[in-house]
């Protein structure tokens, strides 16, 4: 049911993906926020198919020199390549104080037992600012491997970039800022270097009061 | 600096992109 409908491909699917803060020392979920969130795990025929964009329109969002969005889509496969708006949610009732924790957790399942790379580059009016690359094992759980990356820290910039949202009065004036902040995530096979998946993600702030939404759409080129 | 980029808004973009999802 997932294909057509989520991020994925027939070698490896997302299931989950969120990035939140954390008061440290209590780690239920009452004193979790999500500011971006995408749960694949309960895939159904009934959800909707993906509507499609075409890379072109967002290739200057994105690094455009060497191991950039075009370099990589020309690479392929096209099948592999998705494009997420998230409404993110910056309301949160959980004070910044020390001794927050700021992560970024994400699991992905495959039928075949790879050792996957997952580079994610922040990216500021197309240019990438920071990246973070990390490595990681399947584990074979229910019929199927498993990646699991849990409780990855968010750099230093992003919590920074954050604080400096939310002061600004306005939720426009956040969404401007927001139109020049992309991150890049490229997930591939180590030891083959074939790209398994490649998210784009582009924000705006969600209005909503339950929490941060999301689009997925598939990336294709006419 | 690159040069000014295009408007988010200006783009052919499907109106989803700009229709926040109601919450399920």
């Amino acid at each position: 049911a997932w294909q057509g409908r989520s991020i994925g491909t027939p070698k490896l699917r997302l299931v989950e993906f969120m990035a939140f803060m954390e008061q440290q020392g209590e780690p239920d979920a009452y004193n979790k926020h999500l500011y971006v969130h995408i749960s694949q795990s309960n895939p159904s025929y009934s959800d909707a198919l993906l509507e499609s964009v075409d890379v072109r329109q967002i290739y200057d969002k994105f690094p455009e020199k060497k191991g950039g969005l075009k370099e990589l889509y020309e690479k392929g496969p096209p099948n592999a390549f998705f494009l997420v708006k998230f409404w993110a949610d910056l309301n949160t009732s959980i004070q910044d104080e020390p001794g927050i924790f700021y992560g970024v957790s994400s699991q992905y399942e495959s039928s075949e037992n790879m050792t996957i790379t997952c580079s994610s580059k922040v990216c500021s009016f197309g240019k990438q600012v920071v990246e973070k690359v990390e490595t990681e094992y399947a584990r074979f759980e229910n019929g199927r491997f498993l990646y699991r990356i849990h409780r990855s820290p968010m750099c230093e910039y992003l919590i920074n970039f954050i604080h400096k949202l939310k002061q600004l009065p306005e939720k426009y004036m956040m969404n401007s800022v927001l139109e020049n902040f992309t991150i890049l995530q490229v997930v591939t096979n180590r030891d083959t270097q074939e790209l398994l998946l490649c998210i784009a993600y582009v924000f705006e702030v969600s209005t909503s009061e339950h929490g941060a939404q999301h689009h997925i759409y598939r990336l294709v080129k006419d | 600096g690159k040069p000014d980029q295009v408007p988010m808004r200006n783009r052919q973009l499907p109106p989803s992109f700009w229709e926040e999802p109601r919450p399920s």
